[in-house]
């Protein structure tokens, strides 16, 4: 692990008495490398380590007894500070229904993340709408409906390709049912794809979305930058899901996502099964990401 | 870059760079870098990391659509990968392909799991005009691909494709299932699957190794089907699947359509990934 050779690093140096530039500038390559390995964008990368290093190259890992500790402190708690604060959970809109728009690349998981969703805010007293806003996806509004009759909640589907007519009578139904959270399923799409991409501004405009979710693939590498900063640039998100974290991907691309973004990394799917969804930890997410 | 020969340290990071965000992942690019470092220099230096990165790519010519010798019937195809590489997708893309060849196809959804995957399947047989053998969510996907099997020898059909369920190559239970799948279909046809194809998204970073290293431990996988090359990840981690498990790309997608299929091509790969 990084640890281990960040550990072993320091332990042949630090008993040649104080550390140089050097010395930190060895071991912040082997921080690079894993980074790097780990999918986080090269560009990323060069930021972090350069942050890293100033930090670093102070008296706070110089004049310490256990420099080697002291480092790896040091790059656990950027790339904690960086993947963001912890828990940001949906807000829920002053008016129901709060409408929630799910978005992103073809196959990352938004059908499965959308019933989770619907899955963890049906509580008790609660009402919740799933969507079906994908006309193109063979079997895409039946993979929607089984899933929602799985999770117990209300189900929408309208027989047109009109989907800026699909949100907009389903928030109409949410809204005469009730309902306090409307999920907006929508089809996967390339952020190159701009007819697809002007499809979502077009549905942000339309029902005004308090929450625009950006569902990216675990395992997804440098690309992710390219996927953040086109989702990011042409709608209004407020956040982003990880899916397939239940795997070996070390999951850089979050870092990434963090960085180009900005918005919180809400939730992590970590499984096909509707219940497999979990609140962001930054720390833990660090961890994973350092290997 | 384009013309000099001899390479400055910039001019290599630059490289460097030009590899890392195309997903060749870190050792891969140390390794071509330094065949950079100290091959000849008797060509500019953008055209021996071209001639170096085809020779990683072209694996002796396995199994394919064309030339699999003799005629074998049904060829049997099985189509693996992790959750929403485009599997199913593909599948519709290789029998559109078949069909347009004059070969009579069928499709089986042995991916009894997940919702709506049999219909999703179902669709793209009417849409082709494909033949189509499912049961239903539940089944054992390992009795689906039998019977599918079973059912293309006694129609004459010249390809069977079996479409999976996705699964993550980490989950033991799943490998297992998978193995399962592969060595029943044996049972039924001896020699068969003829072809196995791992479904690899070209955003992928490199966990693809993995997926790689772990599936081939269940299946012999005789190539890979780069998908979702029409976004702009370039799928540099086939590079390293060739060079550690020497696993050939046999196919790009290309998009959402049936025709959206293409016979890998290291050349313009190549290319793509160095513009
Ligand atoms: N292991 C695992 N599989 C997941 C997770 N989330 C989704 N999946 C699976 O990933 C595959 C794709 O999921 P979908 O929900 O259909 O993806 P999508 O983004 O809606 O796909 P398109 O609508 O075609 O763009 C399915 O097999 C899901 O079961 C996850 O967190 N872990
Ligand atoms: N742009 C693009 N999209 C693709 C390509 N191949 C597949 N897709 C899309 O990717 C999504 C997932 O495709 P599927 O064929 O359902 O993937 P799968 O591997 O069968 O998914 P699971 O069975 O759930 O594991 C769909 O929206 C497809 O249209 C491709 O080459 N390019
Ligand atoms: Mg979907
Ligand atoms: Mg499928």
């Amino acid at each position: 692990s990084l640890t281990e050779k960040l550990t072993g690093l320091f332990k042949d140096l630090s008993g040649k008495g104080k550390l140089s530039e050097d010395n930190i500038r060895e071991a912040s390559q082997k921080v690079k490398r894993a980074l790097l390995e780990a999918d986080v964008n090269y560009r990323v990368v060069k930021d972090f380590i350069a942050s890293v290093e100033e930090r670093a190259l102070g008296a706070e890992v110089l004049n310490s007894i256990t420099p080697g500790q002291q480092f790896i402190k040091i790059v656990h708690q950027q790339l904690s500070a960086t993947l963001g604060t912890r828990n940001e959970p949906l807000r829920m809109a002053s008016q129901p229904p709060t409408v929630v728009m799910v978005c992103g690349l073809q196959g990352s998981g938004k059908t499965t993340t959308c019933a989770k969703l619907a899955k963890s805010l049906l509580q008790p007293g609660r009402r919740v709408m799933l969507a079906a806003a994908d006309v193109y996806r063979p079997a895409a509004i039946e993979q929607l409906e089984i899933l929602s009759k799985q999770v117990g909640c209300d189900f929408f589907k309208k027989d047109t390709t009109d989907v800026v007519d699909i949100c907009r009578s389903a928030h109409h139904e949410a809204v005469k049912r009730l309902t306090d959270w409307l999920i907006l399923d929508t089809a996967g799409r390339l952020h190159i794809d701009q007819p697809m991409m002007d499809e979502l501004k077009a549905l942000q405009s339309a029902v005004k979305p308090h929450e625009i979710l950006l569902v990216v693939d675990g395992m997804t590498g440098q690309d992710a930058v390219n996927i953040a900063t086109q989702f990011s640039q042409q709608l209004e998100l407020t956040g982003v899901v990880m899916t397939k974290l239940d795997g070996d991907a070390r999951g850089g691309a979050a870092l990434s996502l963090r960085a180009v973004t900005g918005k919180p990394i809400k939730y992590l799917g970590l499984g096909e099964k509707l219940s497999a969804l979990e609140p962001f930890h930054p720390a833990r997410m660090a961890s994973r990401i350092l290997g | 870059i384009a013309g000099r020969r001899g390479l400055s340290a910039g001019e290599l990071g630059q490289i460097e760079d030009l590899l890392l965000m195309s997903d060749v992942g870190a050792a891969a690019a140390d390794r071509l870098l330094a065949a950079l470092r100290q091959g000849p220099t008797d060509r500019p230096a953008l055209e021996r990391l071209r001639a170096e990165m085809l020779g990683i790519l072209s694996l002796n010519s396995g199994p394919s659509l064309q030339n699999t010798g003799l005629p074998i019937r049904p060829q049997v195809w099985l189509v693996i990968g992790v959750n929403g590489s485009g599997k199913t997708t593909t599948c519709a893309k290789l029998a559109r392909r078949l069909i347009s060849q004059g070969r009579r196809v069928t499709l089986a959804a042995a991916d009894t799991y997940r919702a709506a995957a049999i219909e999703q399947l179902k669709e793209w047989s009417r849409r082709l005009g494909a033949g189509f053998v499912g049961s239903q969510t539940g089944a054992d996907p390992a009795s689906v691909a039998y019977d599918a099997v079973a059912s293309a020898a006694s129609q004459g059909v010249d390809d069977l494709l079996i479409d999976t369920a996705g699964r993550l190559h980490t989950q033991k239970h799943l490998r297992d299932e998978l193995g399962k799948i592969y060595h029943t279909v044996g049972k039924q046809l001896p020699g068969a699957p003829h072809l196995t194809l791992l479904v690899l998204d070209a955003t992928t970073g490199q966990n693809a190794v993995s997926q790689a290293k772990l599936f081939s431990e269940v299946v012999r996988i005789d190539g890979i089907v780069l998908t979702k090359l029409d976004g702009t990840a370039k799928g540099g981690i086939v590079l390293a699947i060739a060079q550690e498990l020497k696993i050939p790309v046999r196919y790009a997608g290309v998009g959402e359509g049936m025709d959206d299929l293409l016979p890998f091509d290291a050349g313009s790969f190549v290319d793509g990934l160095l513009e």
